[in-house]
């Protein structure tokens, strides 16, 4: 699964 | 953008605002545990790094740059302009047990072995153990102020309605993030039973006192 990778939350 | 992760932050941005008016208003900072809110502010400044490297959208780096600025202003109230208030016979939970594991952790387990993922990592896992100190000073003391329960409300709240922006974001972005899920819920159970007192107690006008 995608990671978050581009961090947009708090 | 989704109203969970919307409202989760503006119930977030309302806790810390809470304890700071709370501290500057009574101009005391009994019943606050000064640990949990020096470990919040670790948790914005190694989450927050980014704040002038990786801009998102003026949203996230306004709120970023509040949530670090109020922090440090609550540390500052506590250690500093009220210290004479400060309780520090019942804010005695020893902070290393909780930062040394959860740094150790955050090496073993993340999402990529570098300087910024690492300290990101650091702080969400620290960030789902920041507020025990807090608890404990509660379970300690007996008690706590009505605005400081209103605070520690506000504060779980938003990291409940994280999990819900988490499911949502699954279903409809094919989005998630195990690291920020499983510390996120972790976070969320410290809370429950406090939001069982919250809500038959201070709910219905009475005091937050724990059964002796």
């Amino acid at each position: 699964a995608q990671q978050n990778k581009d961090k947009d939350e708090l | 953008m989704n109203i969970f992760r919307l409202v989760g932050d503006l119930s977030h941005l309302l806790a810390i605002l809470l304890l700071l008016w709370k501290i500057w208003k009574t101009r005391s900072c009994a019943g606050v545990s000064g640990k949990s809110q020096i470990m919040f502010g670790l948790v914005y400044i190694t989450r927050y790094l980014d704040l002038f490297t990786n801009f998102i959208s003026i949203y996230n780096t306004t709120m970023k740059a509040i949530f670090i600025a109020v922090a440090i202003a609550t540390i500052y109230l506590i250690y500093f302009k009220f210290k004479a208030t400060y309780d520090s016979n019942h804010d005695t939970f020893r902070m290393e047990f909780l930062i040394v594991p959860v740094g150790g952790l955050a090496f073993l387990v993340n999402h990529d072995f570098t300087a910024l993922e690492i300290l990101w990592t650091f702080s969400i896992y620290l960030e789902s153990v920041a507020i025990l100190p807090q608890l404990f000073m509660i379970s300690k003391t007996g008690e706590a102020e009505t605005i400081t329960s209103h605070y520690l409300f506000a504060l779980g709240s938003y990291r409940a309605l994280y999990i819900v922006n988490w499911v949502y974001r699954y279903y409809f972005e094919g989005f998630f993030d195990l690291i920020a899920i499983v510390a996120g819920c972790v976070q969320t159970i410290l809370y429950c039973d406090f939001f069982y007192l919250y809500v038959t107690k201070v709910m219905h006008g009475k005091k937050l006192s724990l059964p002796a």
